[in-house]
């Protein structure tokens, strides 16, 4: 699974995800990255792009949680990122992108390792695979 | 307003004893991509097409599940799901069960912008694709040795295996694991 989430200069905010799925998978299987609010979710507050164990992103309905409760609970972004991977997933593994507003960037996993990169406008740049 | 901002992946659920130069071509493709994205938003892309844009670069490379290196099916054979979601106004795409499109994620952007539905999956995703003239391949291009090799070990695992890059040596596929995590031989962890 690919993603990406984006906040530009204007602070609009957009998401995007895109998968092969799982390997060994049935026909016909849907996983979490086409569903809106499970593997993609973007509104006016942030942008959120998942991967992982789809049916535990599906049940956790993980990238509209983020904005939920940094909606309804006020948490910062990578506030929201951390207890949405913490308290969303029961034993699922997964990992999570998101982008604010406000031009912050946060990513959280739960499972071993994963494949991101993440820059800002200030000159920030961090790419990398391990915790 | 803080300035622009950008994150991708590449999936999560990294295989622990990935070779230092895999895990270099890694690193490498996701600066690729951000430097991409990043260029686009000092041109003042908007978001929107900015995610479509990195996510389509994802897509080309086959060293990540999506696009061309996807993960097979049961059946050796590939179908691919994505979706796009534009935070101003909320609006959004998606596709399913894709066999033929070279980027689902502009199919998937399509449905967004073009039809009056924000999801169409398997046959009614093809038609659509077709209908708009987009850039169709057959499905083997999406199908990489690679692949076929962690295939072949998740079928010898009796297993479904997500975004693991599990090397033959250490799943241990050929051996009954008793004990199974994520749906991979506790033999995978043993390092930690």
């Amino acid at each position: 699974t690919v993603g990406c989430a984006v906040v530009d200069s204007q602070g609009r905010c957009a998401a995007a995800t895109s998968t092969g799925g799982l390997m060994n998978k049935m026909m016909g299987r849907i996983g979490d990255s086409p569903l809106i609010g499970a593997g993609t979710y973007a509104c006016d507050l942030c942008g959120v792009s998942c991967t992982g164990e789809g049916e535990a992103i599906i049940r956790g309905t993980l990238a509209r949680d983020v904005a939920a409760v940094m909606e309804y609970k006020g948490l910062g972004l990578q506030e929201a990122v951390d207890f949405v991977v913490k308290e969303r997933l029961d034993e699922g593994k997964a990992g999570l992108i998101a982008v604010s507003k406000t031009g912050e960037v946060a990513y959280g996993f739960n499972c071993v390792g994963m494949f991101r990169g993440c820059a800002t406008e200030d000159g920030f740049m961090e790419v990398g695979i391990w915790e | 307003m803080g300035g622009w901002a950008i994150v991708v992946h590449g999936g999560a659920g990294v295989d622990p004893n990935l070779p230092a130069e895999r895990q270099e071509e890694a690193k490498q493709l996701l600066t690729h991509c951000l430097n991409l994205g990043i260029s686009a938003l000092r041109s003042s892309l908007p978001a929107i097409d900015v995610v479509e844009l990195v996510v389509r670069e994802l897509e080309t490379n086959p060293f990540f599940n999506s696009g061309r290196g996807s993960a097979l099916t049961e059946k050796g054979t590939v179908e691919m799901e994505a979706s796009i979601m534009d935070g101003n106004g909320r609006r959004c795409g998606a596709v399913s069960g894709v066999t033929s499109v070279k980027n689902p994620i502009s199919l998937a952007r399509l449905v967004m912008d073009k039809s009056p539905h924000s999801y169409l999956a398997f046959s009614g995703a093809e038609a659509f694709a077709k209908k708009h003239d987009m850039e169709m391949v057959d499905n083997e291009y999406f199908i990489t040795e690679d692949n076929k090799g962690m295939l072949k070990q998740a079928k010898e695992a009796n297993t479904i295996l997500f975004d693991y890059r599990v090397p033959l040596d250490s799943c241990g596929a050929g051996v009954e694991s008793p004990i199974v995590m994520n749906g991979l031989p506790i033999s995978v962890y043993a390092p930690e």
